[in-house]
């Protein structure tokens, strides 16, 4: 929007190029386009700024989700689900560190047993936060260290339990069929549990990040999602197409590699990055 | 689908006699979504539009009686072109041992293509070694150990806290004095916006001169391809793009924009968690796959 006087279709253009260049997709950016020259029309936007402001508003519309859960059991377990490499293991480090911060006792449970060196990542994670890894050998059923993880867990009480899992493709049937006997099992060893599942995206994603929504919520219900990376360039527009088409609230953005590197989900925020 | 929009675009055109350019505007604008929806980035997208809008307004169009048909092979073609055109094979030549550097952003599959490449060169009977060079990822070093374990490839002794630089060296020391002849060098994720980190791949890369250095990218990265791409080939003169997890639904046209703004070939595609899933890349599948 810089330096642009007048409301005009060159600077319609510069949006579309803008939200677009911004992984919004074409979907969201045409619909957004579309509303505002429909403000245009009923000539309810004169200048640069109003319509800017428009747009923010619009955006923090679709990005607006419902708030989080309230914690309404002890433990409260937590499922971080994801595709390959987009970073749940990390983030379940950052989320335990701000439980510890609160004062809270976190457990981590390393139910990836496929990926080389995943327990192990964990474990070192677990150490610098302060939260115990409870895991098995390598090439374990994950449904039962879920199993055995949450019996451990609960005789020795804790406020949080993460469950870390290895990170799948949503298009490999047999994993997706994996990650539901994993919930079944949270569910038969805990009934309630678990009590939030996180979708953990990465923003450097294009348009995918809506396949892969769509099947981790038809998989096992996704209840909030943390989008990270969004320390780099990439802006990570498609999480608003994500939260209106799923109704999904996004939680939380990931904007780096340490334990601190955590923040709420903020709409404003979001939309202001993108629109610079 | 792309075939279906189109048809629909000249059906509306049956009977008219000839096509007009504005006719071949709309099927064109119908490309230029359907490159978008693939992840292929905005101004690369416009670009190849404007390359090819000179065939698409041409005979070939204009006079054919499927013209759906014909615009969907020109763009096919031209796709084909851009993303193939130069040998994707690795470059392996000169004095043993020959390095190969990955790099890339964080969790794009470096470490794990590093052990599908070193598992196949083995398979073509060369002599690989597996470099960790990354100390700041917990267990980084462990997951290259395990996986080198697993292809049968020997792993250079890293210990946390050494320097990337100074490891990359010694590792090539060790891989003359043992005799293997090829190095591949698993270096750690980072931002390409990051000065530090980027200048710490330049001094790797001026200390043991890589015969070959490769991108690693994600087949699902949006438009912040043309970013990455760029940082990386501009800080490092990048051989290659390896696109990894491609077995996936992602249309992989950020490939596109790679292609485009490093001017290298994407040499192999990442097909799976395995060691096997490893295959030399097919352009005109990739341009198949782009376009859905
Ligand atoms: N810059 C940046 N890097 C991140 C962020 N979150 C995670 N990472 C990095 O991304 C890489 C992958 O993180 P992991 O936590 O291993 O990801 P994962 O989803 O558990 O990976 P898999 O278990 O292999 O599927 C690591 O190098 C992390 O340090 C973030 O918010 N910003
Ligand atoms: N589905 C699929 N997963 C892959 C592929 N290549 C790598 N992965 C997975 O992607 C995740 C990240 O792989 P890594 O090799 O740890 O990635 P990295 O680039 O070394 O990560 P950092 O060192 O943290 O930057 C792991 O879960 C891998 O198993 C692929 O081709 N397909
Ligand atoms: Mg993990
Ligand atoms: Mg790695």
């Amino acid at each position: 929007f810089a330096g642009r006087k007048e409301v005009d279709a060159a600077l319609l253009d510069e949006l579309e190029e803008l939200l677009i260049t911004a992984d919004l997709g074409v979907d969201t950016t045409l619909h957004l386009i579309q509303a505002l020259k429909e403000k245009l029309k009923r000539r309810e936007l004169g200048e640069v700024a109003r319509l800017k402001a428009a747009l923010k508003e619009e955006m923090v519309a679709l990005a607006k989700g419902p708030p989080p859960k309230e914690i309404t059991s002890r433990p409260w377990v937590v499922l971080l689900v994801g595709v390959n490499g987009v970073g749940k293991t990390t983030t379940i480090a950052k989320l335990a560190h701000q439980d510890r911060q609160q004062g809270l006792t976190p457990l981590l449970i390393a139910a990836d047993t496929f990926r080389a060196a995943a327990v192990e990542q964990l474990e070192i994670w677990g150490q610098r936060v302060g939260a115990p890894v409870i895991k098995q050998k390598s090439g374990a059923d994950p449904a039962a260290v879920v199993f055995d993880g949450l019996a451990a867990a609960l005789a020795r009480g804790v406020d949080k339990i993460y469950i870390d899992t290895a990170g799948r493709l949503h298009t490999k049937v047999n994993l997706m069929e994996e990650l539901k006997k994993i919930h079944r099992t949270a569910a038969k060893k805990l009934p309630g549990a678990p009590h939030e599942i996180l979708l953990i995206l990465d923003a450097t994603t294009g348009q995918n990040a809506l396949n892969q929504a769509r099947l981790f919520q038809e998989a096992v219900g996704v209840t909030g999602i943390i989008l990270t990376k969004l320390d780099g360039t990439a802006k990570g527009g498609m999480a608003l197409a994500v939260a209106h088409e799923t109704g999904i609230p996004l939680r939380y953005i990931g904007v780096g590699e340490s334990l601190e590197d955590l923040r709420p989900f903020d709409a404003e925020a979001f939309a202001a990055a993108i629109l610079g | 689908r792309l075939s279906d929009k189109l048809a629909a675009v000249f059906k509306k055109l049956k009977g008219r006699g000839i096509l007009t350019e504005v006719q071949v505007d709309e099927a064109l604008r119908e490309v230029r979504l359907a490159l978008l929806e693939a992840d292929v980035n905005y101004k690369v997208t416009k670009a190849f539009i404007e390359r090819i809008r000179q065939r698409a307004v041409g005979e070939e169009v204009l006079r054919s009686l499927t013209p759906a048909q014909q615009v969907i092979k020109i763009v096919h073609e031209e796709l084909t072109q851009l993303l193939g055109g130069e040998s994707p094979r690795l470059d392996l030549s000169g004095r043993p041992p020959v390095a190969l550097m990955l790099v890339g952003l964080q969790g794009s599959g470096k470490t794990t293509t590093c052990a599908k490449l070193a598992r196949r060169l083995k398979s073509q009977g060369r002599q690989p070694y597996l470099v960790p060079a990354d100390v700041q990822r917990p267990a980084a070093i462990e997951q290259l150990k395990r996986l080198g374990a697993d292809c049968g490839v020997e792993v250079y002794p890293t210990k946390a806290g050494q320097n990337p630089v100074d490891i990359a060296a010694a590792a090539m020391e060790a891989a003359y004095t043992a005799g293997y002849d090829t190095v591949i060098l698993d270096t750690a994720g980072r931002l390409h916006i990051d000065g530090a980190l980027m200048a710490e791949l330049k001094a790797i890369r001026e200390k043991v001169a890589p015969k070959e250095i490769l991108l690693v990218a994600d087949a699902m990265t949006g438009q912040d391809a043309v970013q990455v791409g760029e940082s990386f080939h501009d800080l490092l003169k990048l051989t290659g793009v390896i696109l990894t997890k491609m077995e996936g639904d992602a249309r992989g046209g950020a490939a596109l924009s790679m292609r485009e703004v490093t001017g290298r070939p994407i040499k192999f595609l990442g097909v799976g968690e395995k060691l096997d899933a490893l295959e030399p890349f097919h352009p005109d599948r990739l341009a198949s796959r782009i376009l859905g």
